[in-house]
């Protein structure tokens, strides 16, 4: 463990605390993306099968559950839970998630550490981390006002996985055979795509002004 | 070949 890679992950906690602490307290989720939720829940689904069968660590495995059940719970609140799915703006939240899902698995199925139903699993669930704040990207360009536990909640996620590249670089540095490309390809292509709405959020900070994304 | 990879991050 390093200090970037503690770093990210308690971003990334900070993240789904933002984001449950916004919809567990004001009982809204607007302008949050339940079909980027949705492949959240997927994503970490996907990448814990281990979570019984290969223990690493107890930090490990107690952030994975974190991980899971609050990735299931907030898409059990924007669908079930009577007062917050009213405030879901189901017209705005369009983005056919399905068209994310398939490639990432065609992907996964060519470009894999171990042509394993385990590995392939964990290739996918890489991919679809990197694409799946489409959805929620795509909506905040929608919802003209974007309000700040949304926008912070979006920050904190594209953070995390900005500090876990530092990780990488840090430990191919100091530790032989740590490779992997397929990890740091993704990560890096989910960082890319949060470029501009950091240069927007920046920018909102900088000049105080309320976050707005260009059309 | 390569030490497999333990997926020890989240």
């Amino acid at each position: 463990m390093n200090i970037f890679r503690l770093a990210g992950d308690m971003t990334h906690l900070m993240s789904v605390l933002v984001l449950l602490l916004k919809i567990h307290t004001i009982k809204s989720c607007a302008g949050i993306s339940l079909k980027t939720q949705e492949l959240y829940a997927l994503v970490f689904a996907t990448r814990y099968l281990d979570i019984f069968t290969d223990f690493i660590s107890v930090y490990n495995t107690i952030m994975k559950l974190i991980f899971l059940g609050s990735s299931f719970s907030i898409v059990w609140y924007m669908r079930r839970h009577k007062l917050v799915r009213r405030s879901y703006d189901k017209e705005q939240d369009t983005f056919r998630h399905f068209f994310l899902v398939l490639p990432c698995l065609l992907l996964a199925l060519v470009m894999n550490e171990k042509f394993t139903f385990k590995e392939v699993m964990w290739a996918f669930s890489l991919y679809l981390e990197a694409v799946a704040i489409l959805p929620q990207l795509v909506l905040l360009q929608r919802t003209k006002n974007i309000d700040n536990l949304t926008g912070q909640y979006v920050f904190l996620l594209g953070a995390y996985r900005a500090f876990y590249i530092f990780n990488w670089i840090y430990r191919y540095f100091t530790e032989p055979h740590y490779v992997h490309w397929i990890t740091w390809i993704s990560g890096l292509v989910q960082t890319l795509l949060y470029a501009d709405f950091f240069y927007y959020y920046f920018n909102s900070w900088k000049n105080n002004v309320k976050l707005h994304l260009p059309a | 070949e390569e030490c497999f990879h333990v997926k020890d991050e989240l």
